[in-house]
């Protein structure tokens, strides 16, 4: 391995990023997701944490960009130079940038994440079928509106699973338009356009306006990508037009004719000879994965090496199941050492001493376990931007309220947003104890249900608040809930006296009048709400939205049960 | 028999152009990653410099060390790759 001159390293363990751009060739939560994984290649082996910002300057600056794209080192057009990062330091030291001339995928052809339909969010599956014929790309066969689809499965005509593939008929990204799709034909600069337009840009990015008016409204977003979009040319992200003319000659599927270089293009229009619109057809693609893990490495510090299995080697080859070099691991470490113990994680609270067998003279017999916490004084340092996870997220009173063990942090829903405390939960509601499971609030009966329970004990309890007055600790059993449940961990009000409890995979519907469990259930979670984690651990309701939360990130419901927002806890809840 | 293809190359818009001799791509290659002292390159000089260059090329990617720009060093600089140059300047 081999360090820039100088051994040149972040001076803080705690690196940031932001993403400020992303390509049309993949879905915004799949870039996310790839750039997570890549910093994750490294803070596995090294003690070092990546924290992504959303505004201002972050340590490593990521965006796309091609040709002069506003540093010394232009990129070249498709295939060539795929990326490039700075050595750790200020300004544009630290920053990556990757070649918008490149099909960026997953590195085995189109990655297609379909939105809508009923396959829940699910990758395109390639080859599908679909009436007895064989499709690789989207399709608009078998629909009047124009909209691409694919099948998540190899057979639609058996498992009739599918989802829309991107289209600007769908959505946008970026832009001001909160994802609205375009709107078709629009006005801009007093010109109509009928379709994604890279006119009045100089970075080539296609876009429309999402009014049928931009230069009255001034809403506009990006166009993703379609599948079967060119890449580069002159015509990035239009379709290939087959058949098309090229010097004379009819062709119907892309070819290399013309060219030195045995790429593959195609005209967008039916005649190039008239036209000269042309792309690259799209290939395999490049894995941003790999070559964003690449670039980091660069970033935190790590130049070239010549072991060509290593990371850091300069050329790009694809591999599927990748594993960090040993040669990557000790340039890492020789930079920031080993890692050591676990993921750093906030410093842990006395937890509660629990008695795990209850009294037989004292307690009901279905009642819990005697739990009594110890309490400690409040830490006034303990910042709820600090923790990456919560035991539970929940509204009282109309305040979203943060509890992690023996605290609670909570955040009004006016205008300041500010979050306030920690408070400790024993002053507030003295019977519960520290781990808050779920929590959920009756607002016409004024009552607030808490859960706590874990593996240590033998079931999970609850309690019910009436102003000071409460009701608990009792078995889950009281409602109907199973003892097998060692968590309940979320909790959302449907209608009147009816919540939904969460556990595992699982979700009942209690009757909170009667007490009891409604009929038909548990059923499977995933069934019901598409798109997110199997394993929140958080489930609420806040802002007509309803949240899944796993680990320091959430996925946002809408009322259709549409994942509309994946985001951070942290900076879009927290507002840290 | 077939009569081979002609192919004719055309000129698209919008490329950029990578019509290039092998040793137009070798230099340019070799400069790009920091391999040749751009400041002392002319003549006699740089057919030496570019053999000392295509070694040391050669080494950082694990090819056999011929000094020559074979076709197995043609292929190497070819293929996709980090922008980032491989020696230092």
């Amino acid at each position: 391995y081999q360090t820039f001159d100088g051994d040149l390293k972040w001076d803080h363990r705690d690196v940031t990023y932001r993403i400020l751009s992303y390509t049309p060739d993949m879905e915004i939560s799949l870039i996310d997701e790839a750039f997570a994984r890549a910093f994750k290649v490294w803070s596995d082996v090294a003690p070092l944490t990546f924290t992504r910002l959303f505004d201002g300057t972050a340590d490593i600056m990521i965006s796309f960009g091609r040709n002069n794209h506003g540093d010394p080192y232009p990129f070249d057009g498709k295939d060539g130079l795929l990326a490039h990062a700075y050595p750790p330091g200020e300004g544009l030291q630290g920053d990556a940038h990757f070649d918008e001339d490149e099909y960026w995928t997953l590195g085995t052809g189109p990655a297609v994440k379909t939105r809508y339909g009923n396959a829940d969010g699910a990758m395109c599956h390639f080859p599908f079928t679909f009436e007895g014929k064989s499709y690789s790309s989207c399709t608009t066969e078998g629909r009047s509106d124009n909209l691409p689809w694919c099948a998540t499965t190899a057979d639609y005509s058996k498992d009739k699973k599918f989802g829309f593939c991107p289209s600007e008929l769908l959505y946008t990204f970026g832009g001001n338009a909160n994802g609205a799709e375009c709107v078709f034909p629009f006005v801009f600069l007093g010109e109509e356009y009928d379709s994604c337009t890279t006119e009045g840009r100089s970075d080539g990015y296609r876009w429309c306006a999402t009014t049928n008016n931009f230069d009255t409204d001034k809403k506009y977003g990006f166009c993703p990508s379609r599948d079967t979009a060119v890449i580069g040319g002159n015509s990035e992200g239009e379709p290939c037009h087959f058949p098309f003319v090229f010097l004379g000659k009819k062709y119907d599927s892309c070819t290399s004719e013309g060219r030195g270089d045995g790429k593959l293009w195609c005209s967008t229009t039916d005649s190039y000879d008239d036209d000269k619109k042309w792309g690259f057809c799209p290939d395999q693609g490049y894995s941003l994965f790999l070559v964003a893990a690449h670039e980091f490495g660069h970033a935190l510090g790590l130049d070239h090496s010549n072991i060509r299995d290593a990371l850091m080697y300069p050329m790009y080859s694809y591999v599927e199941d990748f594993s960090l070099h040993e040669d990557d691991i000790e340039g890492i470490q020789y930079l920031y050492g080993r890692k050591t113990g676990p993921d750093p994680t906030p410093p842990q609270p006395n937890t509660p001493t629990t008695t795990p067998y209850p009294d037989p003279d004292e307690t009901d017999a279905t009642d819990g376990p005697t739990t009594t916490t110890t309490t400690r004084p409040v830490d006034p340092t303990k910042d709820a931007c600090k923790l990456t996870k919560f035991d539970t997220i929940t509204v009282i009173e109309g305040e979203l309220h943060f509890f992690k063990d023996g605290y609670f942090w909570k955040m009004s829903n006016g205008g300041d947003e500010k979050v306030k405390g920690p408070f400790p939960v024993s002053e507030k509601w003295p019977a519960l104890p520290a781990v808050i499971d779920s929590a959920f609030e009756n607002i016409l009966a004024r009552k607030l249900y808490f859960f706590s329970g874990n593996k240590t004990l033998y079931w999970t309890q609850f309690w019910v608040y009436t102003e000071q007055s409460v009701l608990g600790p009792r078995s889950i059993e009281k409602l109907g809930l199973p003892n097998s449940v060692q968590k309940v961990e979320g909790a959302l009000q449907r209608g009147k006296g009816k919540v939904l409890l969460f556990s595992g995979e699982n979700y009942w519907r209690l009757d909170e009048k009667a007490q009891k469990i409604d009929k038909g259930y548990p059923k499977y979670t995933d069934l019901a709400f598409g798109g997110v984690p199997n394993d929140a651990h958080d489930v609420f309701q806040y802002k007509d939205h309803t949240y899944f939360c796993r680990d320091r990130f959430y996925w946002r419901m809408n009322s259709r049960r549409q994942v509309d927002r994946v985001g951070y806890v942290k900076y879009d809840l927290l507002k840290c | 028999w077939s009569l081979p293809l002609k192919s004719v190359f055309v000129t698209f818009p919008g490329d950029i152009i990578k019509n290039m001799t092998d040793t137009e791509l070798a230099e340019g290659y070799l400069k790009k990653f920091g391999y040749i002292d751009t400041l002392h390159r002319s003549g006699f000089q740089s057919m030496v410099s570019n053999s000392k260059a295509l070694k040391r090329m050669q080494r950082q990617m694990g090819l056999e060390e011929t000094g020559e720009l074979d076709k197995s060093t043609l292929d190497a600089m070819k293929r996709p790759r980090c922008g980032v140059p491989d020696v230092a300047n």
